[in-house]
């Protein structure tokens, strides 16, 4: 699952979210990627959140919704991610997630469960010559 | 903050294209925040990033594959959403095409299908001959596991289908274990 989210030059925000859903799916089954809140949210007033995970899972606690809504409350990015991500894990413990979430200003920070391997994110922005991928541990 | 404008993304490694393609098409004054969002998904969905985005990945019991995508306008709130899009590539795009040319939020399956076919997109087969090879490993190598079936006969967790439902009993130990599972997804998302 790619979720994207952008800020141009302006500050005006998007967000969006992309993907083929888990493999060897019941067919119809539809996953946390198009649902607003899950797969991706923004409030330009406040900032935007990505997600990626197990969307079955995910999808019940629309944990975008909940990261921004954690930033207009005053968490900072990283705060707002790790809480978003903690109301899962208490309710499963094995929930394979991962919440970027970067404010108006472009404060970003993300936190993870369930992983084998690392969750990471990806950021450009300003003068950047190149991206940076950044790893999250599992909380 | 690196600063604007700025493009953030979930994961590296293959993903990285569609954040660079997002943030150079932000540079340029012309594109929007939603312009990049639909261009930086677009490329995912284009290169199938790690499996898991576009077309020939993840497909279901049948071998087919279906996507999910959403995009959000941060300044409307408002959002336009495709699920379980059949034999269209470009899933961002009807997306968006949802977001411009309706007032609705989400459309589904074979119908989300017509509608992007109405709006110019092109139908054509999503799966690969990898997803065929994938499936048959998955269907006659692993003898369909791991699935998402429960609660059916014969046991899921042992074979193939076709699956019948069990009757179920509230009063059964195992019935709310089945609800509230420690048990994460096969696959994710």
């Amino acid at each position: 699952t790619i979720s994207l989210m952008a800020i141009d030059a302006a500050g005006i925000m998007a967000a969006g979210t992309s993907t083929n859903g888990a493999s060897f799916k019941v067919p119809g089954r539809v996953g946390d990627g198009p649902i607003t809140g899950s797969g991706s949210y923004v409030d330009g007033d406040v900032g935007a959140c990505g997600a990626t995970g197990d969307g079955d899972i995910m999808m019940r606690f629309l944990p975008c919704y909940q990261a921004v809504e954690n930033l207009r409350r005053g968490m900072n990015p990283e705060e707002a991610a790790y809480d978003a991500v903690l109301r899962m894990v208490r309710k499963y413990p094995a929930v394979a997630s991962g919440i970027v979430v970067v404010d108006k200003d472009g404060e970003h920070g993300a936190a993870a469960s369930g992983w084998g391997g690392t969750f990471t994110y990806a950021f450009r922005g300003g003068l950047m010559n190149a991206t940076n991928v950044v790893g999250v541990p599992n909380i | 903050s690196p600063g604007w404008p700025m493009v953030i993304n979930t994961w590296g490694g293959p993903f990285v294209n569609a954040t660079d393609a997002a943030y150079e098409a932000l540079l340029r004054r012309d594109v929007s925040a939603l312009d990049a969002v639909e261009i930086g998904c677009t490329v995912c969905e284009e290169n199938q990033c790690d499996g898991s985005v576009g077309f020939g990945g993840s497909p279901d019991e049948n071998c087919e594959t279906t996507l999910d995508a959403m995009i959000m306008d941060g300044v409307t709130m408002k959002s336009g959403a495709v699920a379980g899009l059949r034999r269209i590539k470009n899933a961002i795009g009807v997306a968006r095409a949802v977001l411009e040319y309706t007032s609705h939020t989400l459309l589904a399956g074979d119908l989300a299908t017509q509608f992007a076919i109405d709006n110019g997109f092109q139908e054509e087969n999503l799966t690969t001959d990898a997803t065929l090879a994938r499936c048959a490993t998955w269907r006659e190598g692993n003898n369909c596991q791991p699935n998402y079936r429960q609660n059916v006969s014969p046991d899921a967790s042992a074979g193939c289908g076709p699956y019948t439902p069990l009757a179920l009993d509230s009063s059964s130990p195992d019935y709310f274990g089945l609800i509230a599972p420690d048990a994460a997804q096969a696959s994710h998302d």
